[in-house]
């Protein structure tokens, strides 16, 4: 029997409140006693009506600002429509307030919640660079559910002072831990997009979400495409039930819908899993993202086991995130190993495109002398440059040495654009932890009419990954030590043998014992946490 | 889709906000300050300069590429992002 909140609609947040089995098991974590206290998470959107009943008192002012107008307050500019209503509905999904009799619940209900005005004005690259790296140090998790148009024929992505916003947030937000960019994957669906052709939802530093219906379908809007992490749950048709959330004017909506209302549930249980352990890196959450995804309900015609084992889709990523597992992989996860990059230069001559052509690469050179560079993959890009008579029938694949076939970019049929792709990366999840030695292949083939033409200018295929084995970690509970060192309140130093209650993490031990679920009650830090020696944060 | 400038300017100086506000005084920007808290890239708006236009501004295009202490400049476009 598990606690739960006493606000009237959490009765509708069918996601999770165990109405449908599998759900996000969000309940499970707040029962042992994790809420997001501590976590500060920011929506980059049209603002957040941050007096609103069910916000205030989560309200971060810190976390926000409006850089439309360029002043502290983020306040959302109101009109007849309510169409500046977004940021504040991806806010509630996040931390609205728990028991306090308004409303539904936020995933983190103590997790304090900021937000930024940058939508509803002139967008440019400086604006938006500027709002995702506000308070780097404060602010731990950027949640963002807007991009490029999703209108099936754009390819666009962040411009220079965007990845470099990125870049910094990854190397030296969070005191170095890497900030944590949670992006909504796009609703193309209709027009046949593809989020690889997104240049935010493709990068490799960001975590991409997708979205299901309670049913476990694809809904109409979803994208499929190869880059995306992992999938909660989010409308479908009409007919199907929607996410609950605050609203404008002090009110609350059970329409909250489209992906945009996934990224936030995703940020919010990622906020869980960086209170159980808050020395994760921003790819060791991805990891623990890729673990703690599972297939579940959800139907897909694609999926399909990759190399290590994992099942993947295009649709789901690896699949719905279970918060549950999310948070016990988080308390014993061991810091990934730095990230390792490895740039293999394939085509560097124009070469004429066929109907359907194959660019074979043999792996192997992706070693430091006898030691391999890389083991186990993370991310693979594939940057190219070719110009193509009707892009949009280009379906590009990449098949990697353990037989995983990833769709880089399937047909879009309502992109005629002549101009090609011009130093676009593409982007695959589906190899992760994947050993990258031995044959890839490029698979180029034209689904359009046969007269289509084109030329391949270059192609690079670019590994990431780790020089460890991660396949030989052990699943579940990974402790290296039963030691742990605890200290009573007066800090003196107590050994004690593993009492089967705690857990190491990252050199922290987490007593799992959080007897109540309520908000804004201080449990005294010894009870929860005592340090153990030596604490190394990870280096991603 | 045709680019769409606006009258704002990224420009990373080599020699931080001093440099920055020279800069400024001489073609008549204002500076809006750093881009990110920690380095220098500054945010400079021309009130001379149409809001929006098909084209870029060649003039302090070439102003800016012939100042010395100017690593790196990019006038801005809209960026067309929508709600998902």
């Amino acid at each position: 029997s598990l606690v739960s909140p006493t606000d009237p609609w959490f009765s509708k947040q069918w996601y999770m409140n165990h109405e449908i089995q599998p759900d996000h098991n969000i309940l499970r974590v707040w029962n042992q006693g994790l809420t997001g206290r501590g976590v500060v998470v920011s929506i980059l959107d049209d603002g957040i009506e941050k007096d609103h009943p069910d916000l205030w008192a989560n309200y971060d002012p810190l976390a926000s600002y409006d850089f439309n107008d360029y002043d502290p307050d983020p306040q959302p500019r109101y009109t007849t429509s309510d169409e500046n209503r977004h940021g504040t509905r991806c806010a509630g999904e996040v931390a609205s307030t728990a028991n306090n009799g308004f409303c539904g619940t936020g995933v983190a209900f103590n997790a304090r919640i900021g937000g930024v005005r940058m939508l509803d004005g002139t967008v440019t690259d400086i604006v938006e660079a500027q709002s995702l790296s506000l308070q780097p140090q404060h602010i731990h998790i950027y949640s963002a559910s807007w991009g490029p148009e999703d209108d099936g024929r754009t390819v666009d992505g962040p411009g220079i002072l965007t990845r470099e916003a990125f870049r910094r947030g990854v190397t030296k937000g969070r005191q170095g831990l890497g900030t944590l960019f949670i992006w909504a994957s796009g609703n193309g669906g209709l027009h046949y997009d593809n989020c690889n052709c997104d240049g935010y939802t493709n990068s490799i530093h960001t975590l991409s979400v997708g979205s299901t219906t309670r049913q476990g379908r694809v809904p109409w809007y979803s994208e499929a495409c190869a880059s995306t992490f992992t999938t909660t749950f989010s409308s479908g048709l009409a007919t199907d039930p929607q996410i609950v959330t605050t609203d404008l004017h002090h009110q609350c909506t059970d329409k909250h819908t489209g992906t945009s209302a996934s990224a936030p549930l995703a940020a919010g249980m990622i906020a869980l899993a960086l209170e159980a352990n808050p020395l994760l890196t921003w790819r060791d959450l991805q990891h623990l993202v890729v673990r703690a995804s599972r297939p579940a309900q959800l139907q897909a015609e694609d999926w399909k086991f990759n190399g290590v084992g994992r099942q993947v889709s295009h649709h789901y990523g690896y699949g719905l995130l279970d918060a549950g597992l999310l948070v016990d992989l988080a308390r014993v996860w061991v810091p990934t190993q730095p990230q390792r990059k490895c740039t293999i230069r394939v085509v560097h001559t124009p070469t004429p495109i066929l109907p359907r052509m194959l660019v074979a690469k043999n792996v192997s050179a992706c070693s430091e002398g006898p030691r391999r560079l890389i083991r186990s993959l993370e991310h693979v890009q594939v940057q190219l440059s070719l110009s193509y008579s009707r892009r949009g029938d280009l379906e590009i694949s990449l098949t990697s040495p353990m037989g995983t076939r990833s769709t880089l970019v399937a047909i879009r049929p309502l992109d005629i654009s002549g101009q090609g792709y011009n130093n676009w990366i593409f982007m695959s999840t589906h190899y992760w932890d994947e050993d990258p030695h031995g044959l890839w292949m490029l698979d180029l083939e034209n689904k359009g009419y046969y007269f289509n033409t084109g030329t391949l200018h270059y192609y690079t295929l670019l590994l990431y990954g780790t020089a460890e084995d991660m396949t030989a970690r052990p699943p579940g509970h990974q402790v290296t030590s039963r030691t742990c060192v605890q200290r009573d309140t007066e800090g003196l130093r107590q050994e004690s043998e593993g009492d089967g209650q705690s857990s190491i993490v990252a050199w922290l031990c987490v007593l799992s014992s959080w007897p109540t679920l309520n908000s804004h009650t201080h449990q005294a830090v010894t009870t929860g946490w005592v340090s153990c020696h030596p604490v190394i944060p990870a280096r991603a | 889709l045709a680019p769409i400038y606006v009258s704002s300017w990224a420009v990373r100086m080599t020699q931080g906000y001093q440099e920055a506000e020279r800069l400024s005084r001489k073609f008549g920007f204002v500076n809006l300050g750093q881009i990110f808290p920690d380095d220098q890239f500054f945010h400079l708006r021309h009130r001379g300069v149409a809001k929006q236009s098909l084209t870029p501004h060649w003039g302090h295009q070439l102003r800016l590429k012939k100042e010395p202490k100017v690593q790196w400049f990019e006038q801005q476009t809209l960026r067309r992002r929508v709600k998902r």
